[in-house]
């Protein structure tokens, strides 16, 4: 079985980027337990837009580039 | 490159810009040097001009400030988010803000660069998104280059002339 290297901590950490960075929105209801989560929709904009292996999946590579120091301004969109 | 909805951008040429405050990592002039070579990045590629004044407001104000700074996007602290700016406009429109809690540089690799965040910071201020080009300086991601010899990337070129057109001079 291979050894998680997310941890809890990473999870909520990159929760917080994708809502600043790629507009995630809040999970609620039962609609989000069918089909691809919101979360992972988002982790694979994200994986496209930095040029990573899309997944879908919080990972060491994804979980690096979000860690890397970085501009506030969310990714193509204008902070209203 | 890409640009924020709409194209939005400034409808004149002439642009003026303000320094509020500074930070303690670097000198007065440093900071003034900074940023005035980060505005003349964009300067150098299109009709843009910028002028610089010491009270009132201006087009782009410039300050460093950290955690919750006055505008709804509190800085992070130490690392992460580095600064942000917002896209052409009136009142906070192309204002750039500094992490305080960042420890800013005028060449060294120890640290960020002041000149090269600046200059990125003035691409949204002049109306450019995030580039999903590595190489570009409006990738959202530091990396550390030579200020001495910084050239404005191709792609943030094309980004910038897309919207104001090239240098007349």
């Amino acid at each position: 079985v291979p050894v998680s290297e997310v941890t809890v901590q990473d999870e909520s950490f990159a929760e917080n980027y994708l809502k600043n960075f790629f507009n995630m929105t809040e999970q609620k209801g039962p609609s989000t337990r069918r089909g691809i989560s919101p979360l992972s929709k988002k982790l694979s904009e994200m994986q496209r837009f930095f040029g990573l292996h899309i997944t879908g999946a919080l990972d060491g590579e994804t979980l690096e580039m979000m860690k890397k120091p970085r501009c506030g301004v969310p990714d193509g969109k204008i902070a209203r | 490159f890409s640009t924020f909805g709409n194209s939005l951008k400034w409808e004149k040429n002439s642009l003026t810009y303000r320094i509020e405050n500074y930070t303690p990592d670097m000198s007065v002039a440093e900071v003034d040097d900074s940023i005035n070579r980060a505005l003349q990045v964009w300067a150098k590629v299109t009709p843009l001009r910028f002028t610089r004044i010491y009270s009132g407001t201006a087009d782009i104000m410039v300050s460093f400030g950290r955690q919750s700074h006055g505008d709804y996007y509190p800085f992070d602290g130490p690392s992460g988010t580095l600064a942000h700016a917002f896209a052409p406009g009136s009142g906070i429109g192309g204002d750039a803000h500094f992490d305080e809690d960042e420890m800013f540089t005028f060449s060294s690799n120890r640290g960020y660069v002041l000149f090269l965040v600046a200059a990125h910071e003035f691409g949204h201020s002049l109306g450019l998104s995030h580039s999903d080009d590595p190489g570009a300086l409006m990738y959202p991601v530091y990396s550390y280059r030579d200020p001495s010899t910084f050239v404005l990337p191709r792609d943030d070129v094309n980004g910038i002339q897309s919207l104001y057109g090239s240098n007349p001079s």
